[in-house]
């Protein structure tokens, strides 16, 4: 465990956390895209097969438990709490998140490391973490004002993918590891994508204004 | 060996 490793993991956490406690305690999903977190909780549930079989440390174990508890919860909150499902925004929250699940798994049948159901599941969710983002950045631009918590909630899921990267050339370079290209390859697109809102992120910040993502 | 170190990532 490197410190970007545990710094991306942390960011991760922290992401999961800010988005809980402006659902639970404001009791509001205004700006939240349903689609997104979704995608992240399926992510979750295709990379976590292996939660029962392996056992890795205490830790990656209740890590993998919190991001599949929070990815679940948060989308139990938003469809069915009585209170918060009222401020899901449906009308806006229009990305058909299906165009993004068939390509990623057709994808995974085609480009894996091994065909077997868990490695192909593991590469599915690859993928699918890589434009899990996009009806959220949609969201955003329909958006016109974009709250503190689903700013930094964004910029903190967008920083953690980062941090991996910094973590896999650590590892590269210190032990007698691979990553696999797709680890990279999903990583470094899923990261660029962010990189138009990590712009206008750093913008809104450094001017001391409220984020706006252009239309 | 290389063993595929993603088995003990995130």
């Amino acid at each position: 465990m490197n410190i970007f490793r545990l710094a991306g993991d942390m960011t991760h956490l922290a992401s999961v956390l800010v988005l809980l406690l402006k659902i639970h305690t404001i009791k509001s999903c205004a700006g939240v895209s349903l689609k997104t977190q979704e995608l992240y909780a399926l992510v979750f549930a295709t990379r976590y097969l292996d939660i029962v079989t392996d056992f890795i440390s205490v830790y990656n174990t209740v890590m993998k438990l919190i991001f599949l508890g929070s990815s679940f919860s948060i989308v139990w909150y938003i469809r069915h709490h009585r209170v918060v499902r009222r401020s899901y925004d449906k009308d806006q929250d229009t990305f058909r998140h299906y165009l993004l699940m068939i390509p990623c798994m057709l994808l995974a049948l085609f480009v894996h490391e091994k065909f077997t159901f868990k490695e192909v599941m593991w590469t599915f969710s690859l993928y699918l973490e890589a434009v899990a983002i996009l009806p959220q950045l949609v969201l955003l631009q329909r958006t016109r004002n974009i709250d503190n918590l689903t700013g930094q909630y964004v910029f903190l899921l967008g920083a953690y993918r980062g941090l991996y990267i910094f973590n896999w050339i650590y590892r590269y370079f210190t032990e007698p590891h691979f990553v696999h290209w797709i680890t990279w390859i999903a990583g470094v697109v899923q990261t660029l994508l962010y990189a138009d809102f990590f712009y206008y992120y750093f913008e809104s910040w450094k001017n001391n204004v409220r984020l706006q993502l252009p239309a | 060996d290389k063993m595929n170190m993603r088995k003990d990532e995130l």
